[in-house]
């Protein structure tokens, strides 16, 4: 059972196509292990990434280098999974 | 015995329990509902469609599925919300009443079984199904760049740990397979919607091209007609368009190779995203994710309906 403790989603806001270039090429970073719930496809809309608890550091890091804002979206996707299974436990007791 | 009368429709739900529903389900409404299985999966699993019908043979219909990228958990809690308010507003509401007395609709509510249970078991942000890759260590092809419209071209991915991966040939997954039987066999498919979650976006030909379709004007129009009602609703803001200009290029997606198929109206919705959640949307936001999406669905029908072709 995969856990996803300590995982990340951060909210990108690329400002223009340079800083979605360098998104793009997140992609390729596969060490990162990065997951992207939305890609990076135009700076108008924003970029949702789950990012493994071991590399948060290493993916903040690149886009604080690169000028690029982000926002936690998720704090820690495990408490998340966590709540819906015991939402749905409930749901089957009931 | 279980009724599905009893079933939270505000839950989250195993496949276990989606399955026995759908039983229930067809069998108590056996005058409008029944159970059709169009294939296995690669792992064995029943690939159940529900068929909506007043009756007639092979009168013009109408496709729906839900959940062909399995961790999109919203999508297939609206596939049973909008089964359910079918049967629930059949006689009620007269254009639903008027579309199922001239047309079937198609409901494929677990398009991808194996993956979806893969996130209940083993991964909650599994995407892809769960067919082996020979030669790789990494399982499962992304069922919706698997088709036969630009199959391995831009926006799909090679390589078998990606979760964009094309697989290696068109219709190689049997989950895509099916359906593409299934509907070919039917010839008289008229529309063709595909559920995803959670751009909030609603999407129609091409995404293999940046071309327009001939019927581009026609299905931008609709777009903003189904979009304008779907945000009366809750407010909820889509954006629309085709999937290569609204997004990204995309090959080998459902809806392209639907519409070179000829079913004209065809489209894709990414459902809601409260931009806190992604993927993992409460489940106190299933009801109004599907009751958004309902009039959208019955707008995008009902223009097909009232446009034959």
């Amino acid at each position: 059972l995969k856990l996803f403790s300590g995982d990340q989603v951060l909210r990108i806001k690329a400002k223009d196509e340079t800083q979605l270039a360098v998104l793009k090429d997140l992609v390729h970073f596969k060490h990162l292990q990065v997951d992207f719930w939305r890609s990076p496809l135009s700076p108008n809309l924003p970029v949702d990434v789950r990012v493994p608890s071991c590399n948060l550091q290493a993916v903040k890091a690149y886009l604080k280098s690169h000028g690029i804002p982000y926002s936690v979206m998720i704090d820690d996707v495990q408490v998340l999974i966590d709540k819906e299974r015991e939402a749905m436990a409930a749901s089957r007791r009931l | 015995e279980r009724s599905s009368s009893t079933f939270s429709f505000s839950s989250y739900h195993t496949i276990e329990e989606i399955y026995d529903w759908i039983d229930n389900f067809a069998s108590e409404n056996s005058n409008l509902v029944s159970k059709i299985q169009i294939g296995q999966s690669y792992e064995q699993r029943p690939l159940l469609v529900l068929k909506f019908s007043t009756g007639g043979s092979n009168r013009s219909a109408v496709w729906i599925d839900t959940g062909i990228h399995s961790r999109e958990w919203i999508t297939h809690a609206t596939g049973l919300w909008t089964a359910n308010q079918i049967v629930s507003e059949y006689g009620k509401d007269p254009v639903l009443t008027s579309i199922l007395d001239t047309l079937d609709i198609f409901l494929e509510i677990v398009t991808n079984p194996d993956g979806f249970a893969y996130t209940h078991s083993e991964d909650r942000m599994w995407r892809k199904t769960r067919s082996i890759n020979p030669g790789s260590s990494c399982s499962g092809v992304d069922a919706n760049r698997n088709w036969d419209s630009n199959f391995g071209g831009t926006g799909s991915s090679d390589d078998a740990c990606s979760d964009d991966y094309h697989g290696p040939s068109p219709h190689s997954e049997v989950e895509v397979k099916s359906i593409v039987d299934f509907v070919l066999g039917h010839g008289n498919i008229k529309a063709w919607i595909s559920i995803h979650s959670f751009s909030q976006l609603l999407m129609f030909p091409y995404g293999y091209k940046l071309e327009l379709t001939p019927d581009h004007q026609e299905l931008n129009d609709l777009a903003r007609e189904a979009v304008k009602v779907l945000t009366t609703k809750y407010g909820t803001e889509y954006t629309y368009g085709s999937i290569s200009s609204t997004i990204y290029q995309a090959s080998g997606t459902s809806i392209d190779w639907a519409y070179d198929n000829g079913i004209k109206y065809s489209f894709t919705f990414e459902l809601r995203d409260t931009g806190e959640h992604g993927f993992m949307l409460p489940a106190s936001e299933i009801i109004p994710t599907a009751e958004e999406t309902w009039p959208a669905l019955l707008t995008i029908i009902d223009h097909a309906r009232h446009h034959p072709y």
